[in-house]
């Protein structure tokens, strides 16, 4: 249990860019901001700007459930891996 | 490919096909494993410069440069960001950190939807013809977002996120993964505002047929599409010991077996372990397989995989044998070894020669290509079904196109097995799956758009749809192979794919993006999970009674509750009403309504029955109303809801399932 709690696995995190909290100018500087206040380690993979708002990293269960709460976040989903058909 | 462009009826002429240069202002995306780039089918000799709009670009690797785009293959990226955070930094020497191709797989999907014309194409002397792409004149643009350990979601959606910002008009995904609600499930996220920015987004409906509600991809933006057969087969003669003649179909084209009869056995019988009635990897005993043909049956392993597994063992041909999940579905492959794929009725018959005979001896024929296959298309048994596992009021798959034996571009990294032991190289490949119907339909809908600019994704969507066809020439219903009998929509959607007939549908379900938002509404999704989505802020108006039967759908679903099981849906004996409308394409006309049922637990009636259009674009609406008497949980029936003004029927398949 301890290990799967401590494991890293990759999150797909959409965001609601038009309540970035006024603090921030750039949503950049939010998502990087957003991030180390779960981990201090995690950093942004990809930021997605066009089919959807947010980014993707790296959490374990606990940093992306802690994620998730904040304000302006609409949800944190695991990375699914598909196949080809 | 070879064939599917006669049997789509693209070869012939008609006014109605858009000239080479509108088509080559369609761009068609494909996300997959990449690309071969040398392939002829990549040629852009005849094409006029890439549109002025792209702002895709081809991204240079190891063994890719940026030579190897052109006008064809205006743009190549890959993605590797999730899939190397997984798996560690991507091993050079196993695959290309480049959009290049060491699958075979988007080579095949991107020269089937869009491939330039190539003559005398073929493999290994099978399916020999002119290959071309549905939409041989548009152009590809590839985003490699799948590797050796899988297609992880976020590349997928860094691919989509590009794609859409590229600039392409067609987005192609033959993968898919776990099921989810639509705000959980990334690719119809992604998809939903590719969709709402006019791009038409197909997908391969999933190969876990014949089993029910086995379906991916069914997002009602997504067009779902399942796999047909081709009227084209390879077929190879067996002979037994006691004079039977049996047929398989077979790609082997390498040195056949002597004349002679050969000792024959079951891989049952020839093995230490569980594993040898499917050939499984170190199964088979060598001593009592040497020099002789051994009989498999299909399941648990790739296909080509049990002819190295026989060959390795000593055997010298292999008869694969379908169990009851694959019934009578024949899918030839190139294997290395004279071999022949039979279905169950042969395979049984061949076993019970074994088991009755002292000696039991065959020989297998070589294979040959034959035309004409009727019946044609049938289902394909592993064509993923319906009911639609997430929202059952929304019919799905919504249409099947050819994905049996297609032949298409491969790369040049593996042989046609795709096996490290396959010496071989070949420029063009033959293999199976809902993965190669779904380029068919975007290429397909590439056509579409090229000769309607204007029309939205949903409208494209439509006119595949409606103009879809469910019957053969002889008005005997489409056939599913998986049970021999006729298929129903839960199986072929709206039907097989009539691109021709798609040019001119006279009339469309246009949905909109407030459809598709009122469809959210109707499943009671929380504004949170609206946004998440359709990254869009939307309140569902609480005056409003949003309901999935009123949403504008090319086909009906209508899930009925038993008297004893009410739940979601509405109870079984009761009036029902959906309302739907139609906006007209074609030039002025009155259409008449036709209701046609396979039950009489349902009376419908269309109000008004008649529809008169005097513009194009305008719109009219109509309202069904079923009325439903109860039947056993379980029970499902179909009917036809068709708009016909004497020149073009609009035609929708209505689902009714007891639950």
């Amino acid at each position: 249990e301890e290990k799967i709690q401590k494991a890293k696995r990759t999150y797909i995190v959409h965001v609601d860019k038009s309540n970035m909290p006024e603090t921030f100018t750039d949503h950049a500087l939010w998502y990087d901001s957003s991030l180390k206040s779960v981990s201090d380690s995690a950093s942004v993979l990809y930021r997605y700007e066009n089919v959807v708002h947010g980014y993707s990293t790296m959490l374990t269960t606990e940093e992306a459930e802690a994620l998730g709460e904040q304000p302006g976040i609409l949800s944190v989903l695991p990375e699914v891996i598909y196949e080809l058909h | 490919t070879t064939r599917t462009p006669e049997f789509l009826g693209l070869g012939k002429s008609t006014t109605l096909f858009p000239a080479s240069d509108s088509m080559g202002e369609v761009i068609v995306g494909i996300l997959d494993t990449g690309v071969w780039p040398e392939l002829k089918s990549f040629d852009d000799s005849g094409l006029g410069p890439v549109p002025s709009r792209w702002k895709g670009d081809c991204q240079v690797g190891k063994n890719f440069s940026a030579s190897s785009c052109n006008r064809k293959l205006i743009g190549a990226k890959f993605f590797s960001k999730g899939y190397e955070v997984a798996f560690g930094p991507i091993d050079e020497t196993m695959e290309s950190r480049s959009p290049r191709d060491d699958d075979g797989h988007g080579t095949h999907t991107a020269t089937t939807a869009a491939g330039s014309v190539v003559p005398s194409a073929n493999l290994l002397g099978y399916a020999s013809g002119t290959a071309r792409g549905m939409a041989s004149h548009a152009r590809v643009a590839v985003y490699k977002v799948c590797w050796l350990g899988g297609c992880f979601g976020s590349d997928i959606v860094a691919a989509m996120d590009a794609a859409v910002a590229d600039g392409v008009d067609v987005l192609s995904m033959s993968i898919g993964g776990g099921l989810s609600e639509y705000y959980s499930d990334t690719v119809a996220i992604g998809a939903f505002t590719a969709a709402a920015n006019g791009i038409f987004v197909s997908c391969s409906a999933g190969n876990s047929g014949p089993i029910p509600s086995s379906l991916s991809n069914v997002a009602p933006w997504i067009t779902t599409v399942g796999a047909g057969t081709l009227d084209r087969d390879f077929p190879a003669s067996i002979t037994l010991g006691n004079n039977e003649l049996h047929s398989g179909v077979t790609l082997y084209n390498g040195k056949q077996l002597s004349d002679s009869m050969v000792p024959l056995v079951y891989g049952g019988n020839v093995s230490n372990s569980s594993g040898g009635a499917l050939c499984m990897a170190g199964s088979l005993i060598p001593e009592k397989v040497a020099r002789k043909i051994v009989v498999c049956d299909r399941g648990g392993s790739a296909r080509v995989q049990k002819g190295v597994v026989v060959k390795d063992a000593g055997g010298i041909g292999m008869i694969l044998t379908n169990t009851d999940t694959f019934g009578e579905e024949l899918v030839a492959d190139a294997h290395l070894l004279p071999s022949a794929a039979v279905g169950q009725k042969t395979g049984d018959a061949i076993k019970k020669y074994i088991s009755s005979t002292r000696n039991p001896t065959a020989k297998i024929g070589p294979g040959t290509t034959k035309l004409e296959v009727q019946p044609s298309p049938v289902v394909a048994a592993f064509s993923s079904r319906g009911p639609n596992p997430v929202t059952p009021a929304i019919l799905k798959p919504d249409i099947i196109a050819p994905g049996v034996n297609i032949l298409a571009g491969w790369t040049g990294a593996v042989g046609p097995t795709g096996l490290q032991s396959d010496p071989r190289h070949v420029n063009f490949n033959i293999i199976s799956g809902t993965s190669m119907s779904c380029p068919h339909v975007s290429g397909l809908a590439a056509i579409v758009k090229a000769a309607h600019p204007e029309w939205s994704p949903a409208a494209i969507k439509s006119a595949l749809m409606t103009t879809a066809y469910t019957a053969y020439k002889t008005g005997q219903k489409i056939e599913d192979v998986a049970t021999g009998g006729p298929a129903t929509p839960f199986d072929y959607g709206a039907g097989h794919a009539d691109p021709v007939a798609a040019l001119d549908p006279g009339l469309v379900y246009d949905a909109t993006i407030d459809d598709y938002l009122g469809f959210l509404c109707a499943l009671n999704y929380t504004p949170n999970q609206i946004k998440s989505t359709t990254h869009r802020d939307f309140t569902c108006q609480t005056s409003k009674k949003y309901t999935l039967g009123d949403f504008n759908y090319p086909s009906f679903s209508v899930p009925l509750e038993t008297a004893s099981g009410r739940r979601g849906g509405a109870d079984s004996s009761s009036i029902i009403k959906y309302t739907r409308t139609l906006t007209n394409v074609g030039a002025p006309a009155t259409y008449k309504v036709s209701l046609y049922s396979q039950t009489q637990a349902v009376k419908m009636s269309v109000e008004p029955e008649t529809l008169s259009f005097k513009a194009q674009y305008e719109k009219k609406s109509y309202t069904v109303t079923f009325k439903t008497s109860s039947m056993p949980s379980g029970t499902t029936s179909f009917a036809r809801l068709e708009w016909s003004d004497g020149k073009h029927i609009v035609g929708s398949p209505i689902a009714f399932s007891w639950t």
